[in-house]
């Protein structure tokens, strides 16, 4: 059974580190272990250090720090146990222009293997789409799908 | 083995009929504040099992079913069907394509049906694994929770870890 | 004391409802008194009907909506109770398109009688602001601040 | 009375003296993500006089200085100073401008100081008074807070509805 965890562990701590130099240009993560007292592993944190600055508790991170580093984490997650689909709803809202296109990136990439259904506001982010649909609300407190062709 | 489309009826702001054909890729859902775009994951969220209904943003059950608007009266049953492809034929049925269906009426009775027809939990339960969708909610982020898994304590995490072993 | 009370809370309630109206083309909006045991005054909630829709919890509304809403009734405090400055950070990240618009105005508004910093990534919140200051990260680790000249 | 600028030395990513000019209207600040636009917000929350690390998104009082580069050593003073304009002498002091100013060291060492000479926070909390600057955390709303009002429970915005009566 430990051996299943570590294994597991290694396996997302590799893959947390291989997105993490995607979305930041240089700095370290990786998974730290936090022991009990009697030495077991009581639980699991990640450790981030951004390029240029030093390593610092997850707390004081910016809006969008935060959400890259969760970003690679959880993609990381997909990697090991992977789903045939996900679904992410506005992950990108807090994300600069240039952190936009990184993610952008990263999600074609993913979905060579999965699907991936996006929502947002974001136009760098709608461009990704190989299907686009939008939800208006034509008559009052209905929902109407319509499907759009991408220019 | 992918999903191919999506449909909802009766699902919060779904009234009529609604079908989401997928991309085997991305596919993207986009529109105004309050659209329905949200409403989709959580319709499939609930037709995967979700019994949590604060993760559906409802208080209760009958949260789930439209509930009228100035033009139209409240309807009486919500239903979402995932229509997966088995063309591969991965999971443990015949047909090219597998349709799971959720129903729950505003009497509280509550249905799955594969393929049309009534199933217990526990077989859509062996179609979803033989699907590899399992702990749904590691692969559905919602609206406003991609630092959660950040801010979660070290323990939680690690059962997180211990759950994908 | 109660009548502080009282008038204070009739002052925010018609602030409430009018930047609501602003906001949301139609519906109602209102402050709701919560009676303890004793029938006094325990809690105060927001009560609010989106146009076309039927009155719901709070928890039901979309993410934009829940902003739209909280904007509302934050306004509708700043108007009863004053200051000469307010800091909103990237408070626009959930709004679409038009509602961005809707905010920008009623922040052009509001800003006659008071100083507004505002944060945001949105180009259409930018074009707001009478003065624009760029912050970036030249040298790893330091804030520079570039004054911007809008065009 | 208006704030005319806000200056920060030392704090957080602010290395050298940054000088923020503010317009009258409406200041936008842009920028990419971790540049530190949230960090000036916390240099305005701090001078006013906040204590509650969490709000600073901060473990310790040390975090509150900048902590070195990979090109800099840590520094040890961060200073944040508020320049308000008194031409209408509604500040109980005769000068046209008033700078309040907080330092803090590394050694724990804390002052507050009013046109350039040390003051008592009780001196500073008149002058902000003054100024119709009360519980400051009302008129700042950081960075993903907004909804955070609508989430509260009836009796925390009843205690809101008391203390602005
Ligand atoms: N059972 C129901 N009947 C009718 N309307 C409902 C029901 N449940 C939710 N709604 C409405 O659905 C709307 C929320 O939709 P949703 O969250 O999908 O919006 P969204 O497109 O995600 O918007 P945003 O861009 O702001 O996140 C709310 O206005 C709510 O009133
Ligand atoms: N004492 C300190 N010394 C050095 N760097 C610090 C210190 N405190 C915080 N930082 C850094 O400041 C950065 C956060 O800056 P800030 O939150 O202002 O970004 P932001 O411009 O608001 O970005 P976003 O658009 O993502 O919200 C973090 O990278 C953090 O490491
Ligand atoms: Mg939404
Ligand atoms: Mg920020």
């Amino acid at each position: 059974i430990k051996n299943e965890f570590e294994i597991t562990l290694k396996g997302i701590e590799k893959n947390f580190q291989s997105f993490y130099e995607k979305m930041f240009k240089g700095g370290k993560a990786s998974l730290e272990k936090i022991p009990d007292e009697l030495g077991e592993v009581r639980g699991i944190e990640l450790n981030v250090t951004l390029p240029g600055k030093k390593k610092q508790s997850l707390h004081l991170l910016s809006g969008g720090e935060k959400t890259l580093v969760a970003l690679a984490f959880l993609f990381a997650i997909f990697k090991v146990k992977p789903s045939p689909f996900y679904i992410l709803d506005e992950v990108d809202a807090a994300l600069d222009e240039d952190n936009v296109v990184k993610f952008g990136e990263i999600l074609e990439e993913e979905a060579e293997d999965a699907q991936f259904i996006v929502i947002t506001h974001n136009k760098e982010t709608m461009q990704r789409g190989d299907f686009l649909y939008g939800i208006t609300m034509e008559e009052e407190g209905v929902s109407k799908v319509v499907s759009l062709k991408l220019v | 083995m992918f999903l191919e489309s999506i449909e909802i009826f009766g699902f919060k702001t779904f009234v009529t009929n609604t079908r989401i054909l997928l991309s085997p890729g991305i596919t993207c859902i986009v529109g105004p504040n309050g659209a329905g775009k949200s409403n989709i994951v959580d319709a499939v969220r609930w037709v995967l099992g979700e019994q949590r209904y604060t993760l559906l943003r409802a208080t209760e059950s009958t949260d789930l079913i439209f509930s009228g608007s100035g033009l139209r009266k409240p309807m009486s049953v919500a239903s979402v069907k995932l229509i997966l492809n088995n063309e591969a034929h991965t999971l443990p049925l015949k047909t090219p394509r597998v349709i799971i269906e959720r129903r729950f009426y505003r009497t509280k009775e509550s249905h799955y049906y594969l393929n049309g027809e009534e199933a217990s939990l526990q077989k859509i339960n062996s179609v979803f694994h033989a699907a590899n969708v399992f702990g749904y909610t590691n692969s559905i982020v919602g609206q406003g929770k991609i630092e959660e898994i950040l801010l979660s304590r070290p323990e939680e995490k690690k059962s997180l870890i211990d759950r994908i072993a």
